[in-house]
């Protein structure tokens, strides 16, 4: 079952790299479902079965279920204390709820994610979640938060030469 | 309006690209 769960997820991530998202998302089920299965149980498969199904169902344009299941990476993440699954899971949420328009949550999320990145001294992430709160503010019309992350995007992105 | 949307379309935009490329095995 290992094995067979295993070869669902590489077909799933091949399907997902040449672009076939629907595919894709049929094989990560598969995953989810023989690591769900109660004699085999296993909880990082199904994590990772879940980060991949949000990921896909972004390019099929369905946010609002890439949502859901990035919900359950975050959820399955803390279970695992695996807090560096958990700060991409927040990430991922603040972008889809960027995507939905949804600026509040999306603020929710990358607040989370950059408290992470602060605790992992992840400076990169860091940047990215100042990035992402800066426009997220604009999009809300508070520009003094937009221009406080603005600020700190250019601090970081000074600090670890990234000229982009 | 529509120059905040590009502005916000950025960073999502920038998290797509590399999402594409990203696939989550053991």
């Amino acid at each position: 079952r290992a094995a067979q769960g295993r070869a669902y997820g590489n077909l799933g991530n091949t399907q997902y790299l040449l672009g076939n998202f629907s595919k894709a998302t049929a094989f990560h089920k598969e995953v989810r479902s023989v690591a769900l299965l109660p004699e085999f149980g296993d909880r990082a498969a199904e994590r990772r079965a879940y980060s991949n199904l949000g990921n896909a169902h972004i390019f099929l344009g369905r946010f609002d279920i890439s949502a859901e299941y990035y919900k359950k990476t975050l959820q399955l993440s803390r279970q695992l204390k695996d807090q560096a699954v958990e700060a991409q899971a927040c990430y991922s949420l603040g972008n889809t709820y960027t995507l939905l328009q949804d600026y509040e949550r999306a603020i929710e999320y990358h607040l989370k994610h950059l408290l992470i990145a602060q605790e992992l001294g992840d400076r990169v992430g860091e940047g990215r979640a100042c990035w992402s709160l800066g426009n997220a503010y604009v999009s809300l019309g508070n520009h003094d938060q937009a221009l406080r992350f603005a600020r700190k995007h250019l601090e970081i992105s000074q600090e670890i030469g990234d000229r982009n | 309006v529509e120059r905040t949307h590009l502005i916000q379309v950025d960073s999502v935009q920038r998290w797509m690209e590399d999402l594409k490329l990203m696939t989550d095995c053991e």
